[in-house]
């Protein structure tokens, strides 16, 4: 699984 | 979006107003931490700065919008329209302790070297313990008004939903951020002592009342 950069999460 | 984060997004919300309602309504910020609100304006402004260069969807650029909106104004309801009810005697924990931990952490542990990122990162592990100084008021007052203790349930929870949808998202979409997590776990067991004050107590209609 990849981690996210971009925060789509408040 | 899931249901998880949906939940735990509403209940941040519902803390949030249930705060600056009864501020307004008593004209008090009696047992309110001021420096927590500071903390959590802090915590805001750091982590949306994005809200200016990427665009993810119109809920979650309303809710940054709201949520930095109201966290400016709770601070200024306490540090000057009500500033007189201001309980400065017992609000009294030593914020720099908690800023300057978080921001070495963020140049140490973080996804990216970069200005943006280093701020989210800041904001995450700020926002884990931006509680403290408001558990510490409580615990020295021995006490907390139900409305009080209404608003850290809402505002523990919402974490507490957000794990839920990180292991949602992990079995679902393959997606994790152990920044996030570890901090979101650490936040939430904070709460934890309370949460069972709150259970045991508040919702059998006692009051909240630490032993002292």
């Amino acid at each position: 699984p990849q981690v996210e950069e971009n925060h789509d999460e408040l | 979006m899931n249901i998880f984060r949906l939940t735990g997004d509403l209940a941040h919300l519902l803390a949030i107003i249930i705060l600056l309602l009864k501020i307004w309504k008593t004209r008090s910020c009696a047992g309110i931490s001021g420096k927590s609100q500071i903390l959590f304006a802090i915590v805001y402004t750091t982590r949306y700065l994005d809200l200016v260069t990427t665009y993810v969807s119109a809920y979650n650029t309303l809710m940054k919008i709201f949520f930095l909106g109201s966290s400016f104004a709770t601070v200024y309801l306490i540090y000057v329209k009500f500033k007189a009810t201001y309980d400065h005697n017992h609000d009294t924990f030593r914020i720099e302790f908690l800023i300057l931990p978080a921001v070495i952490l963020a140049l140490l542990i973080n996804h990216a070297f970069t200005p943006l990122e280093i701020l989210w990162t800041f904001s995450i592990y700020l926002e884990s313990v931006a509680i403290l100084p408001q558990l510490f008021m409580v615990s020295k007052t021995g006490e907390a008004e139900s409305i009080t203790s209404h608003y850290l349930f809402a505002l523990g929870s919402y974490r507490g939903l957000y794990i839920l949808n990180w292991i949602y998202r992990y079995a679902m979409e393959s997606h994790y951020d152990l920044i996030a997590i570890v901090a979101g776990i650490v936040q939430t067991v904070l709460y934890c002592d309370f949460f069972y004050l709150y259970i045991t107590k508040v919702l059998k209609g006692k009051k909240l009342q630490l032993p002292a």
